[in-house]
């Protein structure tokens, strides 16, 4: 029997913290634990590591400390849109979805995907429309956005083509 | 951009990568998260793997399915392939970090950025940081 073994990441980034809320860096601290204790739950029951993978995926994307799901980054135009994929070992089946405005956990939907769909990546509305079609939850797109982001952006545009691409990724 | 990797009692492995891209993206911009083989890749012959950061880069190196290839073809370690893939990001350009985990249990993690979130947990061991 191998030793189960999960390993998260919330991203990198240009600064330690590109934040200005003091209170960041212990709430992504929380947040990491708490992505890592859904998986680890999975994996010490003996549960398989895809289905470890997504659940730690999905507090991660629910934790407005980290750039996927509610708390990502916006576009040019103002907007959310969010991208996720998942691979399983196995036999190597893939899903992937990307440009999504709608779908609450991409996570979630990119395992339909996998799972059930017939292809390995969908992408924009009708990849949203698809999740609805599965019954996976949809919501605003505002209920992605926090101001904070909205100020990341505003100094973006600011910036023009001197912005850091990645100094929020 | 978030991510997980990780191998079960069984040795069977799998990722995950979920991200809201870069700020102020334009034109339908699509990074490497979303693209198999570039910031997410699960293969039980080799590792799992998630990527982070300069997306174009890592679409560019193929990043995670090379990680795995480095170790399949190329008999390298999990950690020698994975600070291979980052040395190669970064002669063309590109930051960021990576995770892998392999189905032997081994782990591995790496970064050229100067921060990364990363945490990890096992039967035995455990630690979270931000570096």
């Amino acid at each position: 029997m191998t030793k189960w073994r999960i390993v998260i990441h919330g991203g990198a980034g240009s600064e330690r913290i590109a934040h200005h809320d003091p209170t960041h860096e212990a709430r992504a601290l929380a947040g990491l634990n708490a992505a890592l204790d859904a998986g680890a739950a999975i994996l010490a029951d003996g549960g398989s590591a895809v289905d470890a993978v997504e659940a730690a995926a999905r507090v991660l994307e629910e934790d407005p400390c980290f750039n996927a799901g509610r708390g990502s980054v916006l576009t040019e135009d103002g907007v959310v849109e969010l991208d996720a994929a998942i691979m399983d070992g196995r036999d190597r089946r893939a899903g992937a979805v990307a440009g999504l405005r709608t779908t609450r956990a991409p996570v979630t939907l990119a395992r339909r995907l996998m799972e059930q769909g017939p292809h390995v990546f969908l992408a924009g509305v009708a990849a949203d429309r698809f999740a609805a079609k599965a019954g996976i939850e949809q919501v605003g797109n505002d209920f992605f956005v926090l101001p904070e982001r909205r100020r990341q952006l505003e100094e973006a545009l600011a910036a023009g083509n001197d912005a850091d691409p990645i100094k929020y990724g | 951009t978030i991510g997980a990797v990780a191998v079960d009692t069984h040795g069977h492995v799998a990722a995950a990568t979920s991200t809201g891209g870069i700020t102020a993206k334009r034109w339908g911009r699509i990074g490497d998260s979303p693209l198999i083989g570039a910031g997410t890749y699960a293969d039980d012959r080799a590792a799992a793997v998630s990527a982070t950061g300069s997306g174009e880069y890592f679409i560019r190196a193929v990043a995670a399915h090379e990680l795995a290839a480095r170790m399949r073809l190329g008999g390298e370690t999990l950690q020698q392939a994975l600070d291979g893939v980052l040395a190669d990001l970064e002669g063309i350009g590109g930051k960021g970090g990576l995770i892998a985990v392999a189905p032997d249990g081994e782990a591995a993690w790496g970064f050229t950025t100067p921060a990364m979130y990363r945490g990890m947990a096992s039967a035995d061991d455990r630690c979270v940081a931000i570096y």
